[in-house]
């Protein structure tokens, strides 16, 4: 562990926190992509299922049921309780276009063809473009709340932490995982015009 | 390179 990634991890959990408090209190999920949330589900049930078969730290555990436990509480306000707020004509990114594509390069570019290993590249893979309905419908609306920007501010900035916490793993532990490496890269440059429009813009942004 | 078994990052 270094503070790259204590400090992403932290923004992460942030980030879902951020999110899941804002439509709990606002009982509103207007502006927020669900397609996102389910593929963000979709991405951490793929890769934690190593929950049920190796323990690695109770920090690690912890997290791990913390990301998928709202992960899901998200998916159910936004399609179940506050299903009457959730703007689907706007949210019409195509899901299929990411899923399909990701599942058919995780089962070609792999560390292992093995079936948790699979899951794991298929989650690194789709966590890096699992971001696109959402930024897509705020393309679309041309705007977004002020609390949806800091989501993705925090949700931005965690893989952005972690590309950081490779090199420090890559110079002091000799460790290094391409495959994360490079999703990661591809997931933070995603953000990186939303950055600019969160630094500059300050208050509501439109892309 | 990736060696131990299973991944150690969130």
């Amino acid at each position: 562990m270094n503070i790259f990634r204590l400090t992403g991890d932290l923004s992460h959990l942030a980030a879902i926190i951020i999110l899941l408090l804002k439509i709990w209190k606002t009982r509103s999920c207007a502006g927020i992509s669900g397609k996102s949330q389910i593929l963000f589900a979709l991405v951490f049930t793929t890769r934690y299922l190593d929950l049920l078969t190796s323990f690695i730290s109770l920090y690690n555990t912890t997290m791990k049921v913390i990301y998928i436990g709202c992960a899901y509480a998200t998916v159910y306000l936004i399609y179940m309780k506050f299903k009457a707020t959730y703007d689907g004509n706007h949210d019409s990114f195509r899901m299929e276009f990411l899923v399909v594509p990701v599942g058919g390069l995780a089962c070609l570019v792999n560390h292992d063809f093995s079936f948790l290993e699979i899951l794991w590249t298929f989650s690194i893979y789709l966590e890096s473009v699992a971001i696109l309905p959402q930024l897509f419908m705020i393309s679309k609306t041309g705007e977004a709340e002020t609390i949806t920007t800091h989501y993705l501010f925090f949700l931005g900035l965690y893989r952005a932490l972690y590309l950081f916490n490779w090199i420090w793993r890559f110079y002091f532990e000799g460790f290094f995982d391409m495959i994360a490496i490079v999703a990661g890269m591809v997931q933070t440059i995603l953000y990186c015009d939303f950055f600019y429009l969160y630094v500059t813009k300050g208050q509501g942004i439109s892309l | 390179n990736q060696d131990e078994v299973g991944h150690d990052e969130l």
